[in-house]
């Protein structure tokens, strides 16, 4: 067994160097790491567990990335190689970002871009990685369906200054702010997505586009009381019908308050804030106008 | 000139140091100075524990009988009223600080702590009492200071209290009568026990020219919040406490009350004083919370007046 | 532009206006009174 993980880690260094990822996975992924003859040390089969998740991950192939880092996750908590953990992190952060578990993905990137060390191992950790995983970070969150736990971690990255130096944060920065998304923007950010970012959705739509969509609806639902579904499919693009649907299934999902009347077509949206709060907040908006009017009139000199 | 506070003096406060004028006066210090910007490092940080005491250091110097504090800063503590000497958890960290300070040249030793009472007013605990007596043997010169966040939300201004501890066995002059703070019930006895273990000082506050003008620039951040802001909104769940606990004091007095009426012509003067000052005092905290909740109501209806009479 | 912005300040005024409101309010107008009365 000895001779034969030898020639196939040589066999797969030749693969890899001719960028056939999957070959090199796979030729990696017969030298059996569990069998009984010979004693290998956990760090050993991590770190081939970790190599041939990411050689699988070059071909964006989760499915077989997956197998690997998951039983890689049953040896790392042993591990003290922080290259090799960090290896790992990245991997399984790329996972969930490839079977669109955005919200998971994004937690996981926005830890790594956390990382304060500038050298792991052998490895240097360079700004340019960091502001990579932030970034990355940022797209999963804002592809992640909408709803209170995507705006909390929207609001964590909002407040990292280190974002506001992104190319993205335009875009961050209307999200957070639940402002309405108009298509240009979307188009923008929509070249800096990865293949698989964009991936047709069974209903042939992609995951920006529905992202997109329901982030829009969550938005108007700030602005409206209420709002014809005509008017709403026009805001935001699409078929009234869809909208109705879309706007259906997220009050389902608890994640917009709100009820339809499906006679008049119309949504009502609901919000829990208190009457007498909405008013404290009506009169914060009536005093900063007044301000501005104060500030503008003192600008003329009048 | 406004600034000169904020000049450190080293050899004036080693001499200070020196002299020690504290150990001949148990009663020495009786005025505190607190920066602004210390103020609204306590506040929030209070603010920021909801429920829960939180616990911080203060920085600042000593100008004769007044304690000068300077800045504060939070410890990674909470829940310092059911702790023993919470501040052992933060023993290195405060370490760190007070090196780091040195490093960056602030001068300013430390001179005080403090911790909030969310909602049970500004006064010293049993606990509070050991921990400040042990700084004050140690660490002198020593504040203590107490910041109540809830009630500064419901009175509409800063809830804060500066204490300093007499020596054990030392028998305290009859003190003047601090302004009045309800006790809940359930710490009456706490209260009762230590409140002549300590004294309190005057507190004034001052800014440097700097924070003038930071808090002009921010003045219209302040009148909109007071013209947007519901205290009755806000501490709904403080007054309900304030009412119970005055229920269960009503219904105590009551009781009490109901005994002495069996003997009532054998109740000793003195006892039926003591039944009438218990009263008097229910009767105060319950006329000190409807001010607070009419004040409240009469912002609304103010609000309601200026915001809510115009139509279109 | 300045007369603009006058406008839709008036525009915002009243400040609320719905049933749900009135309810609230009132309710806690009665609210403060009551506890005004049972402290007289």
């Amino acid at each position: 067994e000895e001779q034969v993980s030898i020639i196939r880690e040589k066999l797969a260094e030749l693969f890899e160097t001719e960028q056939q990822w999957s070959k090199a996975a796979q030729m990696l992924s017969g030298i059996d790491l569990d069998s009984g003859i010979r004693m290998l040390d956990d760090t050993y089969k991590l770190s081939k567990c970790v190599q041939i998740a990411r050689l699988y991950l070059e071909d964006d192939d989760a499915v077989n990335a997956e197998i690997f880092i998951k039983k890689a996750s049953f040896l790392v908590s042993g591990s003290h190689d922080e290259a090799l953990n960090l290896e790992y992190k990245v991997c399984y952060a790329r996972i969930l970002d490839m079977k669109r578990k955005f919200l998971e993905a994004a937690l996981r990137y926005y830890e790594i871009s956390q990382i304060e060390k500038r050298q792991i191992g052998d490895k240097w950790i360079d700004e340019d990685a960091l502001q990579q995983a932030l970034s990355a970070a940022v797209t999963c969150t804002i592809l992640a369906a909408a709803g209170p736990q995507r705006s909390r971690v929207l609001a964590t990255l909002y407040k990292d200054e280190r974002c506001s130096k992104l190319k993205i944060y335009p875009i961050l920065q209307k999200v957070y702010l639940e402002r309405i998304l108009r298509k240009p923007e979307i188009d923008a950010f929509a070249e800096e997505l990865k293949p698989h970012q964009k991936a047709l959705l069974p209903d042939n739509s992609t995951v920006l586009d529905r992202a997109m969509i329901e982030h829009n609806l969550l938005s108007a639902s700030k602005l409206y009381t209420n709002i014809s579904f005509e008017e709403l499919g026009t805001l935001l693009g699409i078929a009234p019908e869809k909208a109705e649907k879309i706007a259906s299934r997220m009050i389902c999902e608890d994640r917009m308050r709100g009820s339809i009347d499906q006679v008049e077509a119309v949504i009502h949206f609901e919000d829990d804030i208190e009457e007498l709060q909405q008013w404290d907040q009506q009169i914060v908006g009536l005093c900063q106008a007044l301000n501005d009017v104060l500030d503008s009139m003192a600008r003329k000199g009048l | 000139e406004s600034d000169s506070i904020y000049y450190y003096d080293e050899v004036t406060q080693k001499k200070i140091q020196q002299d020690k004028p504290w150990a001949r006066d148990p009663h020495y210090f009786k005025k505190v100075k607190i920066s602004a910007l210390a103020l609204l490092k306590m506040v929030v940080h209070s603010r920021s524990g909801g429920t829960i005491e939180v616990m911080g250091l203060m920085q600042g110097k000593t100008d004769g009988d007044t304690i000068i504090v300077m800045d504060a800063f939070a410890l990674p503590v909470e829940g310092t009223e059911t702790r023993v000497n919470a501040q052992a958890d933060a023993y290195e960290y405060m370490v760190d600080y007070a090196q780091t300070n040195k490093q960056v040249g602030r001068l300013e030793n430390v001179i005080g702590w403090y911790h909030s009472h969310p909602g049970y007013g500004c006064w010293l605990s049993g606990i509070d009492v050991n921990t400040q007596m042990l700084n004050q043997q140690f660490q002198e010169p020593f504040l203590a200071v107490v910041i109540d966040p809830t009630r500064t939300v419901s009175a509409g201004k800063v809830e804060i209290g500066a204490f300093r501890t007499y020596p054990q066995g030392y028998k305290p002059p009859d003190e003047p009568v601090s302004e009045y703070q309800t006790i809940p019930l359930n710490k009456i006895e706490d209260f009762g026990v230590h409140c002549k273990h300590y004294y309190a000082l005057d507190i004034t506050y001052f800014k440097s020219s700097l924070d003038s003008h930071l808090l002009d620039l921010l003045w219209n951040k302040y009148w909109v919040n007071t013209l947007s802001s519901s205290p009755l909104l806000g501490n709904r769940d403080y007054v309900a406490g304030q009412i119970s606990d005055l229920a269960e004091k009503l219904e105590q007095a009551e009781s009490q009350l109901a005994h002495s009426r069996v003997g009532s012509f054998l109740v000793p003067p003195q006892r039926k004083k003591e039944e009438e000052s218990q009263l008097a005092k229910i009767t105060k905290d319950s006329s000190k919370i409807t001010v607070e909740q009419v004040h409240g109501l009469m912002s609304q209806v103010i609000k309601d007046i200026l915001f809510n009479s115009v139509h279109q | 532009s300045l007369l603009r912005q006058v406008s839709s300040l008036l525009r915002r005024l009243p400040a609320i206006e719905s049933p749900k409101f009135q309810d609230d309010f009132l309710m806690e107008y009665n609210d403060t009174l009551l506890m005004a009365y049972l402290a007289m």
